[in-house]
C-alpha cells in the first residue's frame, strides 16, 4: 500500500525534527504513482501534489506520527478537504416541481441512476414523475417506462418524434397539473464536443429552469474525466454529480478529477444494476479507495 | 507537440505527459520512453519529428503483428460472442458489426442473449428491423444459455455465415456473472465444437487501468480473441489497449466512433497512434 510504500522510504529518517522539502518531494513522488494508478487525472494530480507540499514541508516530526504516517496525514487530509461534505442534497425549488436533468455520455447511467433517484424520492414521501427525453436511442423511452412501471412510478413520454425541449415543457405543464413535486428527467447520451447535442442541453436547461442538472460518471472513466467535466460545466453548467458503477472495482480517481474541475459535490453514488442500489455520497469512504 | 527542434528534457516531459494523460499507464509509459531513449541513442537520432515517426512505426508493429481479421470455420456459421461490462457498446457495436459484414455479403443473424437489463431485447430488436437481419430472442427474464442454444440451432439452419450473440452488461467483479458467461460459452461449444469462434469484448474508449482488469478478468471466464474499442469520438484517446496489448496480447480489432452503424472501421494501429499522438 502507499502506506507501506512512504514507511519504507522514511525508515531512514527517524530523530529528525521536521519535514524537509527533500523528504516531502521523494514522498509525493509515490503518492503522485497512486494517484495516476488510480485513473486521476495528470493534471490534477499535478496541483493536488503541489498544494500537499506547501501544507507539509517544514512541518513538525512528532513523536506519535512517523514521517510517512506524516505526509499521508496532509494527503488524507486534502483529498477529504476536497472531495467536500457529505451533506451534499438535493436542491429543492420553492417553488414545485423540482426540476433534475441527468446529464452525461453514453452509456454513463443515466436512465438507471434517474430510476433509482425517483425511488429514492418515493420512498421518502415525495411524488416524483419521470421524464422520456431520450428521443435517439432505440428503446430508451421503453427501457424508463419498464423502470417506472416496476417502481410504479409514472412516466411521462411523447414518443420520439418530439424535440426533447417540447417534452419537458409539456412534462412540466404534466408536473404542475398532477401535483408532482419532483420531476426528474432522462436524457440522451452525448459526447462533451458534440456541440449540437450539448446546446439541445442548453435549450432544454434555458425552457424549464432545472434546480438540478446531475452528471452522471462512470467510476472507471480515467484521464478523460476532467475534459468531460470542464466541457459540461463550461457549456451547459452542473449543479451535481452522480458517480455509477461504484460496485465494481475501479478505483474511481475520475471522482478527484471532476470535484476539482468542477467544484460541484457528488451528491450520489451508485452500487449496482438494481434500482435500489443507490447510496449518499461518503467522502472518506472515495479517498480510502483512491488511496488504496 | 514535437515540431519542436530539439530532443531535450522539455521534449521527454511533454511526450511523457501526453501518454499518461492518454491512459497509457505508468509503467508502459516508462518503457515505451526508455525504449525510444534506445532508438534515438542507437540510431543516432536527434530530431523529434523523426523519433516520433520511428516510435509509431515501432508501436504499430507491435499492434498490428497480433491483430488479424474475424476467425471463420471452414463450414458452418462463425459464431461471434459480444461481452463486456455495463453500458460500454456492446449492442450498438454488434448492430454496427453486423451492418459491416452485411456490406461485405454476408449473411449475419442475431440472438439476443441479454434477458435481463429492460428493454435490452427491444434494443436489438429495432437494431435487426433497420438492418433486415433475423434475430433469434426470448422473453426479458429467460435464460440467457438458452437463448444461445436455439440462436445457434437456427444459424445452422438458415446457413447464416454470422451469428452474433450480444449479452448483458456484467461487472468482471461479480463471480456469479463471470460463472453465468462461463455456462454461456459451454452451451455454445456443445453445439459447435469450435464456437465461439471470436469472443470480443467492447472497451470504452474513456476507460482508465479498469480496463486492463477488464480484459484479464473476463479472458479467464472466456478466452478474448479481440478487442472493440468504441466511444473513440470523444477525447478520450483509448492508451489503455498499449498496456493490454504488451500484457495480455489481445488485439483491437475494431473501433467505434460514433452512434450510427457506419461509425465502425477494421482497426488499423497506423491511424489510431496518429490520433493519439497529435
Ligand atoms: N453494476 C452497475 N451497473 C450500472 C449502474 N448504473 C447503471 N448500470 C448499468 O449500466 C448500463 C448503462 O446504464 P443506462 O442507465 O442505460 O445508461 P445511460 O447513461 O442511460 O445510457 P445512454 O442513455 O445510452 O447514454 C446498464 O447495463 C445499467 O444496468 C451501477 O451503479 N452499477
Ligand atoms: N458516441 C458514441 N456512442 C456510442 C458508441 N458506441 C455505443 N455508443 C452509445 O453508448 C450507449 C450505450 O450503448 P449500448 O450498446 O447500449 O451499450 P451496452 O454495452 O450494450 O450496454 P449494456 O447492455 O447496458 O451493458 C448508447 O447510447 C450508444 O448509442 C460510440 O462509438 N460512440
Ligand atoms: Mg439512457
Ligand atoms: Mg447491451
Amino acid at each position: 500500500t502507499l502506506q507501506d510504500k512512504l514507511s519504507s522510504i522514511f525508515k531512514k529518517l527517524r530523530g529528525r525534527g521536521s519535514l524537509t522539502a527533500q523528504d516531502v518531494d521523494v514522498a509525493l513522488r509515490e503518492v503522485r504513482l497512486a494517484l495516476l494508478e488510480a485513473d486521476v487525472s495528470l493534471k490534477v494530480v499535478r496541483s493536488f501534489i503541489a498544494r500537499v507540499k506547501e501544507k507539509a514541508v517544514g512541518a513538525a516530526v512528532w513523536e506519535s506520527l512517523s514521517p510517512g504516517q506524516l505526509v499521508i496525514k496532509y494527503v488524507r487530509d486534502e483529498l477529504t478537504f476536497l472531495m467536500g461534505n457529505e451533506n451534499a442534497r438535493i436542491e429543492f425549488s420553492p417553488q414545485p416541481p423540482t426540476i433534475i436533468m441527468m446529464v452525461g455520455l453514453n452509456g454513463a447511467g443515466k436512465t438507471t441512476s434517474s430510476g433509482k433517484l425517483a425511488k429514492f424520492f418515493k420512498d421518502s414521501e415525495h411524488f416524483p414523475l419521470l421524464v422520456a427525453a431520450d428521443i435517439y436511442r432505440p428503446a430508451a423511452i421503453k427501457q424508463l417506462e419498464i423502470i417506472g412501471e416496476k417502481l410504479e412510478i409514472p412516466v411521462f413520454s411523447m414518443g420520439n418524434k418530439q424535440s426533447p425541449v417540447e417534452i419537458v415543457k409539456a412534462a412540466k405543464n404534466q408536473a404542475l397539473a398532477q401535483g408532482h413535486d419532483i420531476l426528474i428527467v432522462d436524457t440522451a447520451g452525448r459526447m462533451h464536443i458534440d456541440e449540437v447535442l450539448m446546446q439541445e442541453l442548453r435549450d432544454m436547461k434555458l425552457s424549464v429552469s432545472p434546480q438540478e442538472i446531475l452528471l452522471t460518471v462512470d467510476a472507471m472513466t480515467g484521464q478523460d474525466a476532467v475534459n468531460i467535466a470542464e466541457s459540461f460545466e463550461e457549456k451547459l453548467g452542473v449543479t451535481g454529480v452522480i458517480l455509477t458503477k461504484m460496485d465494481g472495482d475501479a478505483r474511481g480517481g475520475a471522482a478527484l478529477s471532476v470535484k476539482e474541475v468542477t467544484g460541484k459535490p457528488v451528491k450520489f453514488v451508485g452500487t449496482g444494476e438494481k434500482l435500489d442500489a443507490l447510496e449518499p455520497f461518503y467522502p472518506d469512504r472515495i479517498v480510502s479507495r483512491i488511496l488504496g | 507537440f514535437y515540431f519542436w527542434k530539439k530532443l531535450d528534457g522539455e521534449f521527454w516531459e511533454e511526450l511523457e505527459d501526453l501518454m499518461l494523460s492518454s491512459d497509457v499507464g505508468v509503467a508502459t509509459t516508462g518503457k515505451i520512453i526508455d525504449e525510444l531513449k534506445d532508438i534515438a541513442h542507437k540510431e543516432r537520432i536527434t530530431e523529434p519529428m523523426p523519433l516520433m515517426e520511428r516510435m509509431k512505426d515501432y508501436i504499430a508493429d507491435i499492434l498490428s503483428s497480433r491483430s488479424k481479421s474475424l476467425i471463420k470455420p471452414a463450414s458452418g456459421p462463425a459464431v461471434i460472442l459480444v461481452v463486456g461490462v455495463n453500458g460500454v457498446g456492446k449492442t450498438t457495436s454488434i448492430a454496427k458489426l453486423a451492418y459491416w459484414l452485411k456490406s461485405n455479403d454476408s449473411k449475419v443473424m442475431l440472438a439476443a442473449a441479454d434477458t435481463f437489463r429492460a428493454a435490452a431485447i427491444d434494443q436489438l430488436q429495432i437494431w435487426a428491423n433497420s438492418l433486415g437481419v433475423d434475430i433469434i430472442k426470448t422473453k426479458e427474464g429467460g435464460d440467457p444459455s438458452a437463448v444461445c442454444f436455439d440462436a445457434v440451432a437456427a444459424a445452422k439452419a438458415r446457413k447464416a455465415d454470422y451469428l452474433i450473440i450480444d449479452t448483458a452488461g456484467r461487472l468482471h467483479s461479480k463471480s456469479n456473472l463471470m460463472e453465468e458467461l462461463k455456462k454461456i460459452r459451454r452451451v455454445i461449444a456443445r453445439e459447435i465444437p469450435d464456437a465461439p469462434h471470436e469472443t470480443l469484448i467492447v472497451l470504452d474508449a474513456a476507460t482508465g487501468k479498469n480496463a486492463l482488469a477488464q480484459a484479464k478478468t473476463f479472458s479467464e471466464a472466456a478466452p478474448l480473441t479481440g478487442i472493440i474499442l468504441a466511444k473513440l469520438d470523444g477525447t478520450a484517446k483509448g492508451g489503455i489497449i498499449l498496456t493490454i496489448s504488451d500484457e495480455l496480447s489481445v488485439p483491437v480489432k475494431f473501433i467505434g466512433f460514433g452512434e450510427k452503424p457506419e461509425d465502425f472501421a477494421a482497426f488499423n494501429a497506423a491511424e489510431f497512434l496518429d490520433a493519439l499522438f497529435a
